[in-house]
């Protein structure tokens, strides 16, 4: 199963995350 | 044979320099001529068939609803309590759950390997993180980016239409018919009546359960329709089964409207959202505001995951649309290979807000989880019904707008528990 997100933002919003990185519920993947 | 093979000599000689750039040029026409090639249907929505290697096509020819229904009946047969635990630790070591955190912590009280599946945790296990953010799931990010021309990068170099996966018709075609009952009809929200409390404005209608005031002859009519429609409509998927038709599945209105009002407004607050924002049929296409991106990440849950999904962010779920599709597995493997996957695959597209523009989030099934569940929606079902008379691209549609009815949808704050994923 998998879970798609499609968010609008602004510009200067970056992901903290990388791809094929484990992540766990509640755990930050981008901030402004 | 075997003489020629062996002893004709092979005599290599360059071709002329521009016969190769003239087959370059050829080669990238067609590519860039295919990657563009959209077809759509009289509603305008594009029309996405199966594309990949032929053992993908092998795979597509596979009863695969069929045997995802057969997984969640064995799954979710009782098991004899002695085998339990031993079963239940066999799975969690080869598929890595860690079973510290789940809540039952007595294995003998999960049933079945389909209840194990779903398994709730421990409170506070999962700790929020303060960002505006957060994963809705434990897993692996397959992809993450901007989307830019209306497509999202499945893996590199092949993409798929975001239109196509959220069910909006694309600008330049004619924008579907809404199906509507004319007795329970309602107009647009008139923009120009808002009242104000604590610095939050919200619509009088809304606060008072009026019918509003058409506004310029603009209005977009909205489906209101009884619990009992609702059900009807999602079972049976004769009422509501082709795109453009909506059905309510929220909770029905309050009659007593202003007691939920100071509750609601509360939440705006707490979501961020101001509630003169809301046009009810605001999802006909996703126009991203000056001064924004929209973004995408792809979240993959493999089978021995904690299987609810949660918030990602405080935001307001306005609809969800229910794509009955293929059940493809989704494992980065497939994805790789099978174009389109997300977009052909059974999924719920729940559509909303947050305080920076659109917010949508999508469950995709796959073939050994179909079942997706959402707490607040319990007129939902997939993985139901036959393939055939749900064509790929079709979905039905349920509106939230009396869950809250100032903020005309569903609202969540980061971290609440939202649904999950069941084997089957």
């Amino acid at each position: 199963s998998t879970i798609v997100l499609v968010f609008e933002a602004p510009h200067d919003f970056e992901f903290a995350v990388s791809a094929g990185q484990k992540v766990k519920v509640g755990q930050m993947l981008g901030d402004l | 044979l075997v003489e020629a093979w062996q002893n004709t000599p092979t005599k290599w000689y360059p071709l002329p320099v521009a016969a190769g750039a003239l087959l370059l040029i050829v080669i990238q026409y067609r590519r860039k001529s295919t990657a563009r090639e959209v077809v759509v249907d009289e509603h305008g929505h594009e029309v996405v068939k199966l594309k990949g290697p032929w053992h993908v096509h092998v795979i597509g020819a596979l009863p695969l609803r069929n045997l995802s229904r057969v997984w969640g009946y064995v799954n979710s047969l009782e098991l004899p309590v002695w085998f339990r635990p031993i079963g239940f630790r066999i799975y969690a070591a080869a598929f890595g759950c860690n079973l510290d955190e789940i809540d039952p912590p007595d294995l003998t009280q999960y049933a079945s390997l389909g209840e194990f599946f779903y398994r709730k945790l421990k409170d506070g296990a999962r700790p929020i993180a303060d960002a505006v953010l957060v994963s809705p799931a434990d897993g692996r990010v397959l992809h993450f980016g901007v989307i830019k021309d209306g497509r999202i990068e499945q893996v590199k170099g092949s993409t798929y239409s975001l239109d196509a996966l959220l069910g909006v018709a694309r600008p330049d075609s004619p924008a579907p018919t809404p199906v509507h009952f004319p007795e329970h009809e309602m107009s647009e929200v008139d923009h120009r009546h808002f009242a104000e409390i604590n610095g939050i404005e919200y619509s009088l209608h809304e606060l008072l359960g009026t019918p509003t005031p058409s506004s310029s002859g603009t209005s977009t009519p909205v489906v209101q329709s009884s619990p009992a429609h609702s059900e009807d409509a999602a079972h049976t998927g004769t009422a509501a089964k082709r795109s453009g038709e909506r059905i309510d599945a929220s909770v029905p209105r309050d009659q007593s409207i202003p007691e939920t009002v100071a509750q609601d407004v509360s939440m705006a607050t707490e979501v961020g959202i101001r509630p003169t924002a809301v046009r009810r049929d605001s999802f006909t296409s996703v126009r991203t505001k000056p001064g924004n991106n929209t973004y995408f990440i792809v979240i993959y849950l493999a089978p021995g995951d904690y299987h609810r999904f949660h918030s990602p962010a405080a935001w307001v779920v306005e609809r969800r649309r229910h794509f009955v599709g293929d059940l493809f597995s989704v494992s980065p493997w497939m994805a790789k290979r099978l174009e389109n996957l997300f977009v052909l695959n059974e999924r719920v597209a729940l559509l909303g807000r947050w305080k920076h523009g659109f917010f949508s989030m999508v469950p995709v099934g796959a073939t050994n989880v179909g079942s997706i569940k959402i707490n607040f929606d319990q007129t939902l079902r997939t993985n139901v019904g036959k393939r055939r008379d749900h064509p790929v691209g079709t979905f039905t549609e349920a509106v939230y707008s009396g869950a809250s009815p100032v903020l005309n949808g569903q609202p969540l704050m980061k971290g609440d528990e939202m649904g999950g994923f069941c084997l089957g």
